[in-house]
């Protein structure tokens, strides 16, 4: 479970 | 960035502006499912609500700006300006049967239980099957236009593209998110049966007709 990264995807 | 990603946001970017080009130069939204573009808007909404919240980079602030802008466009053109052109008569998915189970999913699996993550969830599984009502509109009509399935090809390959940046991406960088690459999972296999047809057909000069 990845830890809320900055969503970087569109 | 990694050149799946990138091919895959032209990819989209190109099915956006290819379906509202169609219309706008057309005058017409024949053959099109306004329940898929309203469900698409609302992938949009629930997703880019960070727009508000954080700054990544110009390209995924314009980006973002862009799909939120075309999507409500196209949206304005089939219910409002060529509302005459709608094929209401076809577009009959009942789309309360994808939403409802996505949004309680997206309260059960999430990666936090916070508001943006929660509505990030809801519009990363709403997208994963927010074509239905577009292919079942198809499926019984039994024909689509040929720019119609350009738009198809180019919305299908995107996410397709995404996994293969997925797969870059856990490789090079070991990042994953298993909602995300499921749900990409689950919606590209969705578009299989329109590429083999495409594939088969339209590529081939023929017109995209299912046995009725």
């Amino acid at each position: 479970d990845t830890e809320t990264t900055e969503k970087d995807e569109l | 960035m990694n050149i799946f990603r990138l091919t895959g946001d032209l990819s989209h970017l190109a099915a956006i502006i290819i379906l509202l080009l169609k219309i706008w130069k057309s005058r017409s939204c024949a053959g099109i499912s306004g329940k898929s573009q309203i469900l698409f808007a609302m992938v949009f909404t629930t997703r880019y609500l960070d727009l508000l919240t954080a700054y990544i980079s110009l390209y995924n602030t314009s980006m973002k700006i862009i799909y939120i802008g075309c999507s409500y466009a196209t949206v304005y053109l089939i219910y409002a300006k060529f509302k005459a052109t709608y094929d209401g008569n076809h577009d009959t998915f009942r789309v309360e049967f994808l939403v409802v189970p996505v949004g309680g999913l997206s309260f059960l699996v999430n990666h936090d239980f916070s508001p943006l993550e929660i509505l990030w969830t809801f519009s990363i599984y709403l997208e994963a099957v927010a074509i239905l009502p577009q292919l079942f509109m198809i499926s019984k009509t039994g024909e689509a236009e040929t720019i119609t399935t350009h738009y198809l090809f180019f919305l299908g390959l995107y996410r397709a593209l995404y996994l293969i940046n997925w797969v870059w991406r856990f490789y090079f960088e070991g990042f994953f998110d298993m909602i995300a690459i499921v749900a990409g999972v689950v919606q590209t296999i969705l578009y299989c049966d329109f590429f083999y047809l495409y594939v088969t057909k339209v590529l081939k000069g023929k017109k995209l007709s299912l046995p009725a």
